[in-house]
């Protein structure tokens, strides 16, 4: 694999949990 | 005029862009819309999760973490909801975790991870995720993938469930082999399947249809075996505790029966190439409890004997089908109290669970070994029928 440059920035998850709060919300908010 | 010069795949570089705001119609496109009878059938296995994937590698390309994460939370709160909606479709199950299962594998393949790059061509390490490390975002796909696989299979055991006691026990599959009425019992039911009882054939003809379905999805195939080990823990699970708490179903044809049913059921593990899976030996209790129906039960040596071949099955569950053993003819004598006693003497040292029933609702955790496709990016093509005109190949 080629020479990286720069590390990869790790992107933090939210967990399956709070994505489903997030679902439910949007679910909510949807008409 | 422009000329619109068809690129050839070596251009492409396995990545499709999509506007920002066209994300939500992806996910209708792409998740919650399509049916997996429908175009689906026509798809290469696990295109949903390489069409993703690709979407993913644009806006890791573009650096923008916005996107990704956007793009990687629609996506499992889209499948959450499609599961929530069709989750007792079995297709739709079998076909959502094999593309979340390919989506993980994706994500690790082209992560960068030396681990996760021994198999990869040259091109398909230049396809690499450049910007953005998704470890905690593949944390949260494999615990989705897990409550999509315990929701398959408690599809599987619905579907299953009605077919098991019929088909294993009351259906006499040999005709005649108890043609000679156990004694005292009315039998229970003709050699010819009534109408609407569900016979071996049901069975052995329902694991045809699930594992053709689970093939034709692309799933994994060590993730197939572990489906089906589950298929024969439920089968077998279920078989013996009706077993133990039937006496109409503890006489020596019984055993006959119970055996040769079993042999079918393994004899489609060999057609299928699954005799690896471990399903085979989850039958283990109730081949036991069918030979411990067979076989002579009056003297100390037969105790022994006995004490030596039943190592699956708990002393609660041997002296119970001793009880209920209902000798099939006047000539036979039932298994006399004494006998009972020596096998429990006997046993008396193994400590084992004073359980009698198994645990028919136990599922075994589930695994997804790393999988990496040598599918190239640059080559994949979406169909027009997924209705993604809006994304572009690049």
């Amino acid at each position: 694999p080629t020479q990286r440059q720069r590390p990869r920035v790790l992107l933090k998850a939210p967990t399956l949990a709070e994505m489903e709060e997030m679902l439910t919300s949007e679910e909510e908010d949807s008409p | 005029h422009p000329v619109n010069i068809p690129r050839k795949e070596k251009d492409f570089q396995g990545m499709l862009e999509y506007k920002k705001e066209d994300e939500p119609k992806l996910i209708k496109n792409l998740i919650l819309d399509l049916k997996p009878r429908g175009v689906a059938v026509n798809l290469i296995p696990g295109l949903p999760a390489y069409i993703l994937f690709m979407c993913v590698r644009h806006a890791d390309y573009l650096n923008d973490d916005q996107k990704v994460r956007s793009l990687l939370t629609s996506t499992i709160n889209g499948i959450k909801k499609i599961l929530k909606k069709r989750g007792d479709d079995f297709e739709t199950v079998s076909f959502w975790l094999s593309n979340t299962c390919r989506f993980l594998h994706c994500l690790k393949q082209y992560s960068g991870e030396e681990g996760f790059m021994k198999h990869n061509t040259s091109r398909q390490n230049e396809h690499c995720l450049t910007n953005f490390d998704l470890a905690e975002y593949r944390q949260v796909l494999s615990d989705l993938a897990i409550q999509i696989y315990q929701q398959l299979v408690r599809v599987l055991e619905n579907i299953l469930q009605p077919m098991i006691v019929s088909g294993m026990l009351e259906h006499e599959t040999i005709q005649g082999v108890s043609g000679v009425k156990p004694t005292g019992l009315r039998k229970r039911t003709s050699s010819i399947a009534d109408e609407g009882t569900y016979t071996l054939d049901s069975i052995i003809r329902q694991l045809n249809t699930f594992h053709s379905i689970m093939c034709q999805h692309g799933m994994d195939p060590e993730l197939i075996k572990q489906v089906v080990k589950q298929m024969f823990y439920i089968i077998g699970a279920v078989t013996l505790n009706n077993l133990l708490l039937r006496k109409d179903m503890c006489s020596w044809s019984k055993g006959m029966q119970i055996r040769y049913n079993v042999s079918q059921l393994e004899e489609w593990l060999r057609d299928k190439n699954l005799m690896t899976s471990g399903a085979k030996e989850t039958l283990e209790p109730l081949i036991q409890a069918a030979q411990l129906l067979q076989v002579k039960k009056k003297t100390d040596e037969d105790a022994e004997a006995i004490c030596c071949m039943c190592n699956a099955l708990t002393t609660a569950q041997i002296v119970k089908v001793l009880n209920l053993y209902t000798p099939v003819n006047e000539f036979e004598e039932r298994v006399s109290v004494s006998f009972i006693r020596t096998i429990q003497m006997r046993m008396r040292d193994r400590k084992d669970s004073p359980q009698l029933l198994m645990d028919a609702k136990h599922i075994f955790p589930v695994t997804f070994p790393f999988n990496p496709s040598s599918l190239a990016l640059e080559t994949i093509q979406i169909p027009a029928s997924l209705g993604l005109g809006f994304i572009t190949r690049v």
